[in-house]
């Protein structure tokens, strides 16, 4: 009901700014309800500033900025509710090689009570994953699982 | 791991039946464009009872049967196998493996089966009610939709948060 | 008028397939009117088939096969109509190597016509281009050019 | 090539003056998330005549306007200027090279400018009119965009195809 929304909303914006913060190495994030009389029914508001940056609608924010800001925000539900795995596809695709190192940094504080499949082009997350599988289609239109890599260690 | 064993007949592109093993906390899936990675994904959303189409991308649910090849022939169903490690008793039974299975004919005809025990759709998605498993928004970020969230209006957001609650 | 869409209309889908089979090295697409009594008017209708596959809706694609037969339509309509400049906004993201690879092969068929200007994370993007230019912000918030590189030869 | 050189100015996050001289066919734009690529696009975009906000991300169109940071003060206009090499007089007016100039200050005030002479936007699109410049669809692959014409509806996807035509 309202007041079990309303602790689930404020830890999820607390979590929020947390993992926003070590996603940016700092800036600042808000989660608002448009409408605080109505929390059942009100509309989210979310605001989110990259450290040195002034706050701005989040539409002018980069596409990789964008990308973080999500999964900092995902991150954050999931630490008030989470599930034992969880399922990321290419979402480390619009990030440079520092945000790919920071997000992979950040599966850190979850892979204890998580396990991740990671699905991904990337050769950084690629190295983070303790097995890989391939998956190809020698013949067309049919998919096998070709590898299965193991990393010493 | 939470998600032991995956076996795949005849779904969307695994026309052969494909058994993937799952021995650590962080699993990479890599291969080249259009080979089947987020097929996996769909294929585990599906065995837990995805009822949306269009959130596996297709049009119709029979969109999810190998359709074959020039060389293949269509399947005549779609099959997944989940097996879970259950020792935490996140799913409440008295079993310390789960084993979910979901197939589909052609013809419409639907089969969920608990621990080969045949079982309806509600009766897994009650199962799976409090894990955090029956969500897909959490346990699945799905390929290009991480910039949903933020480009959706304020009243549009609020199932994240309602799920979470 | 009709005539004049009609005519580019086909000559679009044309050059659609020409291109789509060369990033595909195989396969097939279509480019139809729903209605074709009203051209003027008419939706139009997209169909593509990676080669060894068979012809199945569009959001049936995977992701990169959406990318790479959007490039294929872009540049189908830019034979068509083109402009002396292109500014490509990391269109290689969600491609594996190999198909950055033939995007970056299928730039030569218009390079000499077209100059354009390709914003990227990817290296094997990075190695095409002529001139490199690196954009900072050492200092938070606003953006510098920092080097060019010029390649030789 | 034909785009010889691009200043901006207070535009967007160039907060400082900035000169690119472009010299090749083919020009690799790189850098850190966030540094300001995709704003050297719309700093194009923008020159050339854009009228949709929303097509440069803003929500309205002081939004290109840098707004400044916690060390340096918002900027009082953005500018872009655009030099063009015209031998090959793709655009109708007898110069081998032309510059077009677009500049909005904070009240509102816009001015675009050709060759250092004020002139209107309506001008300048009807100088760009036949050369593919004026329709932002060619000339710009938008990042995040692509996906659209073939995710859009059989009606919707029209323009691209009349453009051409
Ligand atoms: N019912 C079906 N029968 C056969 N093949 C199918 C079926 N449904 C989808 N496919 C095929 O599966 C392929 C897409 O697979 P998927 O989306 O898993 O690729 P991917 O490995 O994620 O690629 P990317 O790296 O580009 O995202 C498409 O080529 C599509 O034609
Ligand atoms: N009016 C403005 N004043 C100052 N900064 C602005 C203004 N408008 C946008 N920005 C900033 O510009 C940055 C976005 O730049 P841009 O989209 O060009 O990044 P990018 O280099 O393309 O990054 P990515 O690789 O993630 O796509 C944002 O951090 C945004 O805050
Ligand atoms: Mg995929
Ligand atoms: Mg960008």
């Amino acid at each position: 009901s309202e007041k079990i929304f309303m602790e689930s909303f404020i830890k999820i914006g607390e979590n929020f700014r947390i993992i926003f913060q070590k996603l940016f190495k700092g800036g600042d994030v808000s989660l608002k309800l448009t409408d605080e009389t109505k929390p059942l029914e009100s509309g989210i508001e979310i605001q989110a500033q990259p450290p040195g940056k002034r706050a701005r609608s989040l539409r002018l924010l980069s596409g990789g900025e964008k990308a973080l800001t999500a999964i900092a925000l995902m991150f954050g539900v999931y630490m008030v509710k989470s599930s034992p795995f969880c399922v990321l596809d290419e979402i480390d695709a619009p990030l440079d090689d520092q945000n790919v190192g920071r997000f992979l940094t950040l599966l850190d504080d979850f892979r204890e009570k998580t396990q991740f499949v990671l699905i991904t082009h990337n050769k950084k997350t690629m190295s983070k994953a303790d097995t890989l599988f391939g998956i190809t289609m020698d013949e067309p239109g049919i998919s096998r699982l070709l590898s299965v890599e193991l990393k010493a260690g | 791991m939470f998600i032991k064993e995956l076996e795949i007949t005849g779904f969307k592109s695994f026309g052969e039946k494909t058994h993937v093993v799952f021995n650590s906390n962080i699993t990479g899936v890599v291969g080249p464009n259009g080979c089947g990675k987020s097929n996996i994904l769909d294929a585990l959303k599906w065995v837990l009872g995805e009822k949306s189409v269009k959130s596996m991308r297709g049009d119709k649910m029979e969109d999810v049967i190998f359709s074959g090849t020039e060389n293949k022939k269509p399947a005549g169903f779609a099959e997944v196998d989940l097996i879970l490690d259950n020792r935490s008793k996140i799913i409440n039974l008295d079993y310390d493996e789960i084993k979910i299975s979901r197939k589909l004919f052609r013809d419409g005809q639907s089969i969920f089966s608990l621990n080969d025990n045949r079982t309806s759709r509600k009766e897994i998605e009650g199962l799976l009610m409090d894990t955090g498993l029956g969500k897909a928004s959490y346990s699945f970020m799905q390929q290009g939709q991480m910039d949903m969230i933020l480009s959706s209006k304020p009243e549009d957001r609020r199932h994240i948060f309602e799920e979470a609650a």
